[in-house]
């Protein structure tokens, strides 16, 4: 996360880091149910073998090494429709919810999240010299509509109907590599729902370049089939 | 037809004015109260209030265009249309707008003014025309439409040149359109704004109450060069408007030549040079900087030269730099002594609540009780209001945040929403907080126990109290060994509980289950030979709640 800030701990209780074998952070993800991770399809380019991967839940900290740290194998990797950067994982076994970890809620199928709503982004990754660096960051921003992201001066045309775009017009905040795949959670009526699955951008931070969010809403229907089917 | 008299109001939630004269009545309903306003002889009535709780009204001859809105809560206010229009119907007879220059910019003089014309026409001759102030009037229904007296010696009066109602026109981009053209420059039907068919968008009129976005109408709420619309041509998302443009001048702005008053959006001074000094790009060059602020696009807020300016409601002037490796900056325009001082943490550490009547209360909160978003205070879109940093410069009214300049009872703002001119701020007083884990056990929320596995995948797998009634889908014990079916006999024996035994208990496949109402919840045989059976993991459904975390995050903005 560039710029934003360091959160409280455990205050974003759904967000997952996903790592290697050899347990190196490098996506994230957010949990859905106790027993099933959502991400974005391209952390999973490394391996197709479920066994590549692990998934660390209920951490503050890069190093993951507080008590309310849970750890899970992943059995089984669903990715989402062709050309579509969302995946779901299932855990070995279910994560213990508690007051440090707890499901994100999904949207309502086909929701489009206002323009200019206050959506907030969380992750390990990348922070260009921002500050926070091994401290879950958090930043928020304002929903910025696909008509107006895909304006020349923006990402001009880039943008799928299945993708939404935040961030800030003038740049100097933004998700970036690492947090791929984590959480753009929006806050309505004290509750925070799951929008997008941080998926890409045109470098960091840059002016007229927010960020690109793959639209949960439009998934509902193959999230809730693939969990149901396996 | 009781419901039309209201039609020819406009309605403001929380809005009150002081005014004499005025009538007071007690009324059994609104539309009896508009009646009364309609039918007012002692005055013109321009607006009324009604409070529904008393049953009161009171009609007057004053309204937001002319008089100061005040605060009141369960108050309503009613104003008429016809006296809100800023546009002539005819010649103007009935124009009661408030333009006071001549079509050749000459300020008017007022009505009761004797200097330095002295008026036939004053608003004693004519006490019907409602001759206040300055405003341009057609008391003697001249063909040419609204005049005034005006302040030039060598001109004792002029036209006022006031746009047509019926004129489909709009002034700079638009942003301000208000008008029913529904069709796109290609002829393509506009889709409605509350319709997300044939194409998805988030210009939600709920949300973007400001912007009025009615039924199909042509609009500009994103900063475009004109107005435009989503299409009924699913192969076509979007298309400009053609919309002409006023004949008449836009809404003139007091410009500010010396110093920026609120967010210096009136700044017209020739300060060109940002707070570390870096020289301003014109604002017509795309390099260094390429950008979106250009004079078309925005061609009322004097981007001219390499000025310092505000076309976009930032907080103060600023401007792009031709510095490559520093976009853009505030610039060090001196404040016209009304914005607080340099922008403090806001965020306290603490939680997000207010002490007292929360007029200390300095926290990030910019939301009201029923969701709608802050108005900034040194805005006076939609509402105008007197509570400004200048006004109450010890009460940090900085943005659009939740304060509570005025001793009430807790922090409110003004809202974005034409139709509620304030509210109180989504926030809880600090004592009143119980323990943080309890605050998130709202059991109308509390996620249900999951019922059986066909009806309700996307159900949270969980458990309440005991489990006793459980029929989720989980199947593996604490230690994650995988179950054995209830009506197996490998690799363990046994006769106590089977699907014959308890048909009740939900004895299916191999899922964990509490069929002897087991303290610690549901349990199951397992597969692994050393362990005849062990208690599953299953979260309470208690602690389920998604979306609610149990520590509230910072929420920290990214600005």
């Amino acid at each position: 996360i560039v710029g934003g800030c360091i959160s409280k701990p455990h205050s974003w209780p759904w967000q997952i880091s996903l790592r290697t074998r050899s347990r190196i952070h490098f996506c994230g993800g957010t949990l859905i149910d106790a027993q099933w991770v959502l991400t974005a399809a391209h952390c999973l380019e490394r391996s197709d073998s479920p066994s590549a991967y692990k998934v660390l839940l209920g951490i503050h900290t890069e190093k993951a090494n507080e008590p309310s740290k849970q750890e899970r194998d992943v059995v089984k990797i669903i990715k989402g429709p062709a050309s579509t950067d969302i995946a779901l994982l299932k855990l070995d076994r279910p994560a213990l919810i508690n007051d440090k970890v707890s499901p994100a809620c999904l949207p309502e199928k086909d929701y489009i999240v206002p323009s200019n709503t206050e959506c907030y982004v969380t992750g390990w990754g990348e922070t260009q010299g921002s500050g926070g660096e091994g401290y879950l960051k958090e930043t928020g921003f304002p929903v910025i509509e696909n008509k107006v992201c895909n304006r020349p001066s923006f990402l001009n045309g880039r943008v799928k109907d299945h993708e939404m775009c935040a961030g800030n017009i003038e740049g100097g905040t933004d998700s970036c590599q690492g947090d791929s795949g984590g959480p753009l959670v929006c806050y309505a009526q004290n509750t925070f729902v799951l929008q997008g699955v941080t998926s890409w951008g045109l470098g960091c931070a840059n002016a007229m370049k927010p960020g690109v969010y793959t639209r949960v809403s439009k998934f509902v229907d193959w999230i809730e089939r693939s969990m149901k089917q396996n | 037809q009781r419901t039309d008299v209201l039609e020819a109001y406009v309605k403001t939630d929380g809005a009150w004015i002081i005014k004499l004269p005025k009538s007071q009545y007690t009324v059994k309903t609104v539309e009896e109260c508009a009646v009364k306003c309609d039918k007012e002889v002692s005055f013109t009535c321009r607006s009324f209030l009604y409070i529904e709780k008393d049953q009161d009204c009171v009609t007057l001859p004053a309204n937001s265009k002319t008089d100061q809105i005040l605060r009141r809560m369960s108050a309503t206010l009613y104003e008429k249309k016809v006296y809100l229009l800023e546009c002539v119907n005819g010649i103007g007879k009935d124009y009661r707008g408030t333009k006071s220059r001549s079509k050749s910019g000459k300020m008017c003089q007022r009505w009761e003014g004797t200097f330095p014309h002295l008026p036939n026409i004053t608003p004693k001759t004519h006490p019907k025309a409602d001759l206040e102030s300055n405003f341009c009037r057609n008391p003697d229904e001249d063909k040419g439409g609204p005049w005034c007296y005006t302040t030039d010696p060598e001109k004792r009066w002029e036209h006022c040149n006031i746009q047509d109602c019926t004129e489909e026109c709009m002034q700079c981009s638009g942003e301000n359109y208000r008008g029913k053209i529904s069709t796109s420059m290609s002829g393509f039907t506009c889709q409605r704004w509350d319709s997300q068919q044939p194409h998805n968008h988030g210009y939600i009129p709920s949300a973007l109450p400001d912007k009025y976005l009615e039924e199909n109408y042509c609009r500009n709420p994103d900063g475009e060069p004109k107005p435009w619309c989503f299409t009924n041509n699913p192969t076509k998302r979007w298309e400009f408007c053609t919309i002409p443009r006023c004949t008449t001048e836009p809404p003139t702005i007091v410009p500010e030549l010396t110093c920026a008053s609120g967010e210096g959006s009136s700044y017209r001074g020739t300060i060109s040079v940002t707070v570390s000094g870096k020289t301003c790009q014109a604002w017509a060059s795309q390099s260094p900087q390429k950008h979106s602020r250009t004079s078309e696009n925005y061609p009322c807020k004097g981007l001219d030269g390499n000025y310092c300016r505000n076309p976009d409601n930032e907080r103060s002037p600023w401007c792009y730099t031709t510095d490559p490796e520093t976009r853009w900056e505030y610039c060090s325009v001196p404040s016209c002594g009304d914005t607080p001082g340099p922008e403090e943490p806001v965020i306290p550490e603490g939680e997000e609540c207010y002490e007292g009547d929360g007029s200390s209360y300095r926290g990030a909160m910019s939301e009201t009780i029923s969701g709608k978003k802050c108005q900034f205070w040194t805005s006076m879109e939609p509402h105008r209001h007197s509570k400004t940093p200048l006004n109450f410069p010890k009460a940090d009214l900085r943005r659009n945040l939740c304060r509570n300049p005025d001793g009430d009872r807790a922090p409110w703002c003004y809202t974005t929403d034409p139709s509620v001119r304030w509210e109180y701020c989504n926030l809880e007083r600090c004592d009143n907080i119980p323990n943080t884990q309890e605050s998130q056990t709202n059991p109308s929320q509390t996620a249900t126990q999951a019922t059986p596995v066909e009806s309700a995948p996307s159900k949270i797998d969980c458990k309440v109290g005991n489990g006793a009634d459980y029929r989720g889908a989980t199947s593996t014990t604490l230690m994650g060994i995988t179950c054995q079916a209830w009506s197996s006999m490998t690799p363990h024996q046994h006769a106590s509980f089977t699907p014959e035994t308890h048909p009740d208990k939900g004895l299916e496949s191999n899922q964990c289950r509490n069929p002897d109402n087991d303290v610690n919840g549901p349990w199951c045989y397992t597969t692994d030979r050393s362990k005849k059976w062990d208690y599953c993991q299953i979260p309470d459904c208690e602690s389920l709640k998604c979306g609610q975390p149990a520590t509230k995050p910072k929420r920290c903005f990214g600005r």
